[in-house]
């Protein structure tokens, strides 16, 4: 299935987890 | 009816008309460490479609999804009763992308973690646009940012 544009919403408490 | 709080910058708070397409919970720790890159989130919940863990299309019920500096609650229409409710700090992360049937339907994926971060859960809704979906997006990175700033 072709997956367009992603957008991400990361919690700064989880930065890099 | 259900009257959309605005969307006043230092209290980010809206709400959306999404439907449930489903959840896996309680993914153990190593298991979510795999998922942190997009894609990794996106195939993942792809495979689960494709095992049929996951449905490819919502109930038709619609819900009204609120995103808030406390967090996102998921209730019904008529506010009546509430299914899901994810605390802020428990959101590791939101990925919205479009879910590829051509319908310009966009899926919002939602990362959770358990108070002692050992397992994670996968919630999954539809949004009808990605325009909506966008939004959904903003408010809840202005939520993050307003809970930041006051931390501070």
């Amino acid at each position: 299935i072709y997956k367009s544009a992603v957008t991400t919403v990361v919690n700064p408490k989880y930065e890099g987890k | 009816s259900t009257k959309s709080s605005g969307n006043s910058t230092s209290d980010a708070c809206a709400e959306f008309r999404v439907k449930y397409v489903g959840s896996i919970e309680k993914l153990q720790f190593d298991m979510s460490k795999t998922l942190q890159e997009p894609l990794d989130l996106i195939n993942y919940i792809d495979a689960a479609q494709q095992d049929g863990k996951l449905p490819f299309v919502p109930g038709d019920e619609e819900m009204v999804l609120g995103v808030s500096k406390y967090g996102v609650k998921v209730a019904s229409v008529d506010q009546c009763d509430v299914l899901h409710r994810h605390p802020l700090y428990l959101i590791v992360r939101m990925l919205c992308y479009d879910d590829g049937l051509g319908a310009g339907k966009n899926l919002l994926a939602l990362k959770t973690t358990d108070t002692r971060q050992q397992e994670c859960s996968i919630w999954v809704y539809q949004c009808s646009s990605s325009e909506q979906a966008q939004s959904i997006c903003k408010v809840l990175s202005a939520s993050f940012d307003c809970v930041l700033t006051s931390e501070k």
